[in-house]
């Protein structure tokens, strides 16, 4: 089972469409494995994007040098996955007994 | 299926076994329809809600063609179960059942969704197989004969907007296609995704205006009030092109363009704090919205015969 421990989902603010370009530079890096849950459309628009951990220095430093904007929305999705699968389960069990 | 629980993920197993449930609690009113096997061989089922009649008008509703929105999945199960309620309870939804059939598709991926249980949550496509390349799966919603191949997907098969080699290519889409045309009678079709919050109508691979927009963006206005009534929860709303972006090979201009004048597609909950990992206690909230805003679209379909 794929395993996303230390992945991370940014939301980048693209201001302008030159950064809007940039940001699709990285979509077309395939060794980077970005998953764009939001891809780049215009400027103001919302671009959300997982980062796998090996990637996530590179991009981060990418934005950082071409002034273009990010959050982190979900600090380790890993996590969120586990919280996910802990719930079914319980709920799973819970209707068993 | 009172005791089904709702507020939880369920698996490919689980929801089927819950359509059969609905079924067996309600044979006057629903019928499980096979309407095609997957890539995987996994049957597609759709439910029919039907008081009676034969090939009456009728409304399409499916969930779960991206097979990462675990929501709209859960939702469509949600909404299987309102209807078999509120049929006789609710005077809208009951003269909605009295003239027209209702189509209800809850699991569109099965191919897709088994693979998110079992091996990536995160998966999104079919799960075909491309000749010539090692990445897997085709993106369903950008695999219709609706401006297939334009810009807004892509040639790329590893990809998450891949288009596929042809329009149709998959098998989840053919068989949906199939059923449109030889049903002949569906007067609205609503595709549901997640997330972003938004009600779109088409058209999504051209910026020109969809004949019927002023009538759509009237209907779509209406049905985000409604939504926003119970929890607050925004939406925006509009032509998919200029609402999210450019997206070529969508469902619901393929439907539009047969004559589906009703054509809507939804992007749930939320906006993007937790995305495609929507918490489990938000799926009731989250369906329960969602439906004011259909029952608005399948009221105007009633009320707006064509």
């Amino acid at each position: 089972k794929e395993n996303f421990a230390g992945h991370q989902v940014l939301r980048i603010s693209a201001a302008d469409e030159a950064q809007v370009q940039k940001v699709k530079e990285l979509e077309d890096l395939e060794h980077l494995q970005l998953d764009f849950w939001r891809g780049p459309t215009h400027p103001g628009a919302p671009i959300d994007v997982r980062v796998p951990f090996p990637s996530l220095q590179a991009v981060k430093i990418f934005l950082e040098a071409h002034g273009i904007g990010y959050t982190t929305m979900i600090e380790d999705v890993q996590a969120l996955l586990d919280e996910e699968q802990e719930q079914m389960f319980a709920l799973r069990a819970w209707a068993r007994s | 299926s009172d005791t089904f629980n709702y507020a939880t993920y369920h698996t490919l197993e689980e929801i089927y076994g819950f359509l059969d449930l609905l079924v067996a609690e309600h044979p006057q009113l629903v019928s499980k329809l096979q309407i095609g096997s997957s890539y995987e061989g996994r049957p597609i089922y759709v439910l029919k809600f039907s008081t009676g009649g034969s090939n009456r008008p009728a409304i399409w509703i499916d969930t779960g063609i991206h097979s990462r929105e675990w929501v709209t999945q859960a939702s469509g199960v949600w909404f299987a179960k309102k209807i078999t309620q509120d049929y006789g309870q609710d005077p809208t939804l009951t003269a909605i059942l009295d003239s027209l059939d209702i189509f209800l598709e809850i699991v569109t991926n099965p191919d897709g969704f088994a693979f998110t249980h079992s091996k990536n949550r995160m998966w999104r496509k079919t799960r075909s197989l491309t000749e010539g390349s090692s990445c897997v799966g085709v993106d369903p919603n950008r695999n219709w004969d609706a401006g297939f191949g334009l810009p807004g997907a892509s040639s790329n098969p590893c990809s998450e907007t891949y288009h596929g080699k042809f329009a149709n290519s998959e098998v989840e889409v053919k068989s949906i296609v199939d059923f449109v045309k030889n049903h002949g009678n569906i007067k609205a079709f609503i595709s549901i995704h997640s997330y972003s919050q938004l009600l779109m109508y088409p058209y999504g691979y051209t910026e020109e205006a969809a004949p019927d927009r002023d009538e759509l963006d009237q209907v779509a206005k209406s049905a985000v009030t409604a939504l926003t009534s119970l929890y607050g929860t925004k939406f925006e709303y509009g032509s998919i092109i200029k609402t999210i972006y450019q997206a070529s090979g969508t469902t619901v201009d393929w439907t539009y363009s047969q004559g589906i004048k009703y054509s809507f597609t939804f992007e749930l909950r939320d906006t993007g704090r937790y995305g495609f990992l929507l918490p489990a206690s938000q799926i009731v909230p989250t369906a329960q919205e969602t439906w004011l805003a259909l029952r608005i679209i399948m009221e105007h379909t009633l009320n707006h015969p064509y």
